[in-house]
C-alpha cells in the first residue's frame, strides 16, 4: 500500500535494490531547464531525507551550467531534479539551467549549442521540453535532428518526454482533425519516454496506459530502420486503429519507452506536494535507469550506451515490462470520440516497449 | 531574398501579451545555424557506433574529431562573415564545432540583414522575450551556408507537469 510515487515505490516496481547505486566516479547524468525553472538544493536535501532511505544517494547537485536564479523553486526543475537521482542514485548530477540570458535567445536552441560547446557533458541528458510539430519549421527541425546526431556520435544519450496530450489533436480545416505529434519527441535520434499509472494507484501493481501519455507518428521525419518491424507488427496486427487520415502510418513512431508518470511526490519550496503527474515525471525515472546501466558498463570497461534505440528495438522488449492495456486521449469529435491509440503487446505507439525491469534491462544491455 | 524557414509559425502563442515595437538602438542576438559538412557520413557513423551488431559499436568521437567532421567549410564561414561585416555585425562568438555563429547587434542592423524582419516585445507573466512577428529572409548569397536564423519567431516552450496545487498536510 502506499500514498503515491516515491523513490522506494519505483525502486520496488522497478526492481532496483539498495545495492544498485551508481559507483563509476566518470559516471554521469543531467537534466536540462527551460523558462527560469529552478531548483533549490534544500528541496532536493529535504526530498532525500523523506523519500530517500533504504538506498545510497547524493543529496547535492554536482554541477549546475547557467545561471540558477533567486526567488521560488519551479515543480518541474525540482521534480527532474529529485527523480533522476532516485533511480540514478549515486551518479553525479549536472542541471543545465537555460532560461536565455538574453530576451532574443531560444533557451531550447541555447541548450543545444552548450552541448556543441563543452568537451565534457553527462552521459545521459532528461529533457521535457516539446512543441508541436506543425508549429516549428522544417528546417528548424531537421537541423535540430543533426545536432542529436551530433550527440548520438559521441555517445550521449539523450531522452524526451513525449508529452502530455495523448496523440495530441489539430483541426486542419473546419471539422476535419488529424493527430498532432510533438518535436523533438518525434526525432528518430532521441529516446522518447511515454506514461503509465498503477493498475491499483494505491499498491505496486503493474502497469497500464496514462491517457495522458503522449504518441504517435511524425509527420516530419520517416520511419528510422530500426523500428519498421515492430511498429508493421502493431499496424497489421492491431485490430482496431484511429482512420489513416488521422496520422502518418510512414513516420517516425514513438514513444519508445515508458514509465510512471502519474501521482509524484515533490518537495518544492520545503513542502512536499503529491499528486504531480506527467510524462516529465517518467523522463527522468527512465533516464536515471540508463545511467545505472551506464555504470555497470564503465565499471566493466565497457562504451557508455550512447543512442539507445537501435539496441532497445533489437532487444524486442527483453528487459522491459510489457504495458498491454489501455489507451491514450486524442480528438474529441464524431470519428474518433476522444480515443487515440491503444497499448497492445510488443511495441505500441502509447507506452513503446514498456517500462523498466532493471535486472534483466542491465542484463540485456551488458550483452 | 529567400526565406529560409517559409512554414515557420509566427503567431504570438496563448499567454503571451504584445507589448511594443523594439527600439532600434536595443541590441538584439541572433543566431546563426550554419550549414554543415559531411552529415550523411555523420548519419552513417552513428549507425554504426549504436548498433551493438555492428563492430564499430561505442567507438564514439571526440569533440575534437566531430568538428573535423561536420564543421562548416572555409567557403561557408566566409560568405557569411562577409555578409555580417557588411552590416557592420563584428560581435559574434561560435563554438567548438564551428557549426553555431551568435551576433549581438542592433535591431535596426538586424531588421536590414534580415528584410521582413521586425522586432518585438511581449511578455507572460515575469517573462519577457523579443520576437519578430513577421517572416525574415536573406539574401541569396548567403541562403545556402545558412539552415536558419534563431533568436526571431520560437517562443519559449516547455513541457508542464500536471498537478494538483494541494500541498501536504
Amino acid at each position: 500500500f502506499h500514498l503515491g510515487v516515491t523513490p522506494t515505490v519505483l525502486r520496488q516496481r522497478y526492481n532496483l535494490s539498495a545495492s544498485d547505486i551508481g559507483r563509476h566516479p566518470n559516471n554521469s547524468q543531467g537534466c536540462a531547464q527551460f523558462l527560469e525553472q529552478y531548483f533549490h538544493p534544500a528541496d532536493l536535501s529535504e526530498f532525500m531525507y523523506l523519500f530517500g532511505r533504504g538506498f545510497s544517494h547524493h543529496s547535492e547537485v554536482d554541477h549546475v551550467v547557467g545561471e540558477q536564479g533567486g526567488g521560488r523553486a519551479g515543480l518541474e526543475a525540482s521534480l527532474d531534479v529529485e527523480y533522476i537521482m532516485s533511480t540514478g542514485a549515486n551518479i553525479s548530477t549536472w542541471v543545465f539551467s537555460n532560461p536565455g540570458r538574453h530576451e532574443s535567445q531560444e533557451p531550447f536552441l541555447q541548450w543545444m549549442i552548450l552541448l556543441s560547446n563543452m568537451s565534457s557533458v553527462p552521459w545521459v541528458h532528461t529533457i521535457s521540453y516539446g512543441d508541436d510539430e506543425d508549429t516549428l519549421s522544417v528546417a528548424f527541425m531537421q537541423r535540430i535532428n543533426v545536432e542529436f546526431l551530433k550527440a548520438a556520435s559521441r555517445g550521449l544519450t539523450i531522452l524526451f518526454a513525449s508529452g502530455d496530450d495523448g496523440a495530441g489533436c489539430r483541426e486542419v480545416v473546419k471539422a476535419k482533425n488529424v493527430f498532432r505529434p510533438s518535436f523533438p519527441a518525434s526525432s528518430p535520434y532521441v529516446t522518447t519516454v511515454g506514461g503509465t499509472s498503477f493498475k491499483n494507484p494505491f499498491q505496486v501493481t503493474r502497469e497500464v496506459t496514462d491517457y495522458i501519455s503522449g504518441g504517435g507518428f511524425s509527420n516530419v521525419f520517416p520511419m528510422p530502420q530500426y523500428q519498421v518491424s515492430a511498429v508493421s507488427k502493431y499496424l497489421q496486427s492491431t485490430e482496431k486503429l484511429p482512420p489513416e487520415s488521422y496520422y502518418n502510418r510512414s513516420g517516425r513512431a514513438y514513444p519508445d519507452v515508458a514509465a510512471l508518470s502519474d501521482n509524484y511526490w515533490v518537495v518544492i519550496n520545503r513542502v512536499p506536494v503529491p499528486w504531480v503527474s506527467g510524462t516529465s515525471a517518467s523522463t527522468p525515472v527512465f533516464g536515471g535507469i540508463i545511467a545505472l546501466i551506464n555504470d555497470h558498463r564503465l565499471q566493466k570497461g565497457l562504451p557508455t550506451l550512447g543512442f539507445l534505440n537501435p539496441a532497445l528495438y533489437a532487444l524486442k522488449g527483453d528487459g522491459l515490462s510489457d504495458v498491454t492495456e489501455g489507451c491514450h486521449l486524442s480528438c474529441i469529435d464524431d470519428i474518433v470520440l476522444g480515443q487515440g491509440f491503444c497499448a497492445t503487446p510488443s511495441w505500441d505507439p502509447v507506452t513503446g516497449w514498456g517500462t523498466p525491469n532493471f535486472p534483466e534491462l542491465l542484463k540485456a544491455l551488458l550483452r | 531574398s529567400v526565406h529560409l524557414e517559409p512554414d515557420q509559425s509566427v503567431r504570438v502563442p496563448d499567454g503571451w501579451r504584445h507589448v511594443e515595437r523594439v527600439d532600434g538602438s536595443e541590441d538584439v542576438i541572433l543566431t546563426f545555424a550554419l550549414k554543415q559538412q559531411r552529415v550523411d557520413k555523420l548519419k552513417n557513423l552513428v549507425d554504426q557506433v549504436s548498433d551493438p551488431r555492428s563492430q564499430q559499436y561505442g567507438h564514439y568521437l571526440s569533440l575534437a574529431e566531430l568538428s573535423d567532421l561536420v564543421g562548416p567549410s572555409e567557403e561557408t564561414l566566409g560568405t557569411v562573415r562577409n555578409w555580417l561585416e557588411k552590416h557592420g555585425i563584428w560581435d559574434c562568438l561560435t563554438v567548438l564545432t564551428g557549426d553555431f555563429l551568435q551576433c549581438r547587434t542592433q535591431a535596426r542592423n538586424a531588421e536590414k540583414l534580415l528584410p521582413g524582419a521586425q522586432f518585438h516585445r511581449y511578455v507572460k507573466g515575469d517573462l519577457s522575450v523579443v520576437r519578430s512577428g513577421t517572416p525574415y529572409s536573406v539574401s541569396p548569397q548567403v541562403a545556402p551556408h545558412i539552415d536558419f536564423v534563431g533568436g526571431l519567431h520560437r517562443f519559449p516552450s516547455h513541457r508542464k507537469v500536471l498537478n494538483s496545487t494541494a500541498a501536504a498536510g
